[in-house]
């Protein structure tokens, strides 16, 4: 179903995907499978806990960051690269429950040296940048030289390194061909192009990395992505690996709620989301859509 | 990098935290110190006597920060731990020739 | 000369110490101290209501040793203090201009 | 200017204050620390166990002090915190790039 409906309908599931997947995997971030196993047996109830001891339901930067690219996006009716650095800026400054280390020097510099751009930087192959470049694909909808522009882009306020400038462009495609309709075959093909070009993504044989060095978070995403049939079974078992679970999750859930929809996010969770984060995403998907390109007849 | 270490009234590290949490600073240790300088010590009463103590208390802060943030995390240290009454404290600034995250084994900035 | 300064988890000293034992440094310097970072503080119960303590107990050791034995150290207490989970702390080196063994007078390397 | 920072027996403070004084150096900050060298810690009794306890308190001074000013505080330290017996301490001399007094603003010199 390719109607403007559906169009809004795959975005919003996206965004609440991604909600879902955060909240979902903050629980086990940082446990071992077998330490997860013995505490939950299956992990498959937002519950919150987890080291940052949350309340059920509570997202964690990876929501947040990406809420702060659509806020400044909505803000500005338009792209606004400043406008997300003072976006993230506001958030860092307003106590959030977790703050990655790459991610809070940049927007420290970014308050203290007005720095948009940070210097190229061996270190900064983390997952930050890729967990919220979601919104960036709904607002390029129709455009895919235009989301790879801004998928860098809001990236390089923090990270600043090839693999994660490749991490963010491939997420922000594949959620916009889900979002689109287009069959998984074509969000294989852009995991495939990825792992093509950079080997560290390969994900036919998984093997059990789940940490935040982007290469590692991708390729469980990618592996339990389309090992999977649904939305929930794919969720399950990324988030029951734990490492850096609520981050894999919540790229797994924007990709994965982009492709089989809102019908399709079990609605235990969903409901169990922090209602305010919920009802934000929800407007937010809309009315991104709607400034597309798209949209826009542009 | 450089070492920021300032010796500040306790009551102020609330303040002080909260200024360098606004510009994005939050990592720091701090440490409880006795202060002697101009400002002198409370009397305290002790079994009937009473005894001058000349130490004050006084609250340690470091924070390791790279050497082009200097100037600003010195000033906003300086401004929010003011209270312009005798006693207010001091900051040092010393040069740091490595710095590790232990838990990552990062090295140089990506270590603060 | 080098000042070698660690902030570590408290848990962590003893295993520390035994590992800077094994490669023959003996003499440190330790302070409890307070840590501010990313690693949540505990929350207390205070007159029924539940509080956030923003930060960690942590432990500093300082260590002087010469030149050629920083890299080592600093990698002992590394590894030996590292947990993998975040909080496990940081370590500083500085230049020390000049060493005193109080008892002898002793200067530069023959005080340490 | 430099710190010079002073690992001393406890008992000895008071009299390192006094001959600091006496050279006309007031201003300092105090910590205690726990030391561990070769002077062997104490033995403790616990629930009817004996423990030895290897570190032992010790003083920590740190005193700013101008470049020309240094020699001389490291002479009347190292004199008054002598007994001659292990475990007296150690004197180290690091470089201190700025110095602000928070009251004033007043920035190197001025400022100790
Ligand atoms: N030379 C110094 N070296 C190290 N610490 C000092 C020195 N002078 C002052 N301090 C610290 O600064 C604090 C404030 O100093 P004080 O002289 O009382 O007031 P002010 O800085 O306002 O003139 C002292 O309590 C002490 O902790
Ligand atoms: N910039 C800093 N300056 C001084 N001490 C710091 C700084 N950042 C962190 N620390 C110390 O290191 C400890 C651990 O830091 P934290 O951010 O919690 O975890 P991690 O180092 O694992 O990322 C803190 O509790 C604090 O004592
Ligand atoms: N390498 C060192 N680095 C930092 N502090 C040290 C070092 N060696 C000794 N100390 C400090 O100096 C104190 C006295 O040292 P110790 O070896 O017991 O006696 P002495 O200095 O008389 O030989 C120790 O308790 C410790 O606090
Ligand atoms: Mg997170
Ligand atoms: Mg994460």
């Amino acid at each position: 179903d390719h109607g403007s409906g559906a169009i809004v309908r795959r975005a919003t599931a996206s965004l609440l995907g991604l909600a879902v997947g955060d909240a979902l995997g903050a629980t086990t971030e940082f446990m071992k499978p077998e330490d997860i196993r013995r505490q939950y047996g299956v992990h498959e109830r937002i519950r919150g806990g987890g080291w940052l001891n949350l309340p059920p339901g509570r997202v964690t930067d990876d929501t947040e960051m990406s809420q702060c690219v659509a806020r400044a996006i909505l803000a500005k009716g338009g792209w606004d690269l400043a406008a997300v650095a003072e976006e993230f800026a506001r958030w860092l400054r307003g106590n959030p429950v977790d703050v990655g280390s790459t991610c809070r020097r940049g927007i420290r510099d970014y308050i203290l040296k007005r720095q948009l751009s940070t210097p190229p930087n061996e270190w900064d192959a983390g997952n930050g940048a890729a967990m919220r470049v979601a919104p960036v694909a709904l607002f390029a909808l129709g455009d895919e030289e235009l989301l790879a522009r801004l998928a860098v882009e809001q990236a390089r306020l923090t990270h600043n390194h090839p693999l994660s400038d490749a991490s963010c462009v491939t997420v922000a495609r594949m959620v916009h061909r889900g979002i689109l309709g287009t069959p998984m075959a074509g969000l294989r093909a852009a995991a495939e192009e990825l792992a093509g070009r950079h080997p560290e993504f390969r994900f036919e044989r998984y093997e059990g990395n789940a940490t935040a060095y982007v290469a590692d978070t991708l390729r469980t995403v990618f592996h339990d992505f389309f090992s999977t049939r649904t939305f929930e079974e794919c969720l399950v078992r990324i988030v029951n690996r734990g490492g850096d679970a609520d981050t894999a999750g919540a790229i797994a859930g924007a990709v994965a709620g982009a492709h089989y929809g809102l019908e399709a996010i079990p609605r235990r969770w969903l409901v169990a989301l922090d209602p305010a984060v919920r009802k934000e995403l929800t407007e937010a998907a809309k009315k991104l859509v709607r400034l597309s390109p798209l949209f826009r007849g542009a | 990098m450089k070492k920021i270490e300032a010796i500040i009234k306790p009551f102020k590290l609330d303040e002080v935290k909260e200024s360098l949490n606004d510009i994005g600073v939050q990592g720091m240790t701090v440490s409880e110190v006795k202060g002697f300088g101009r400002q002198k010590g409370h009397t305290e009463l002790y079994r009937g006597a009473e005894y001058v103590v000349d130490f004050l208390p006084k609250i340690k802060l470091e924070i390791i920060v790279p050497d082009d943030l200097v100037a600003q995390v010195v000033e906003v240290v300086e401004k929010s731990a003011r209270t312009g009454r005798i006693g207010d404290g001091k900051i040092f600034v010393t040069n740091v020739e490595e710095v590790v995250r232990i838990r990552t084994g990062e090295r140089g900035h990506d270590a603060i």
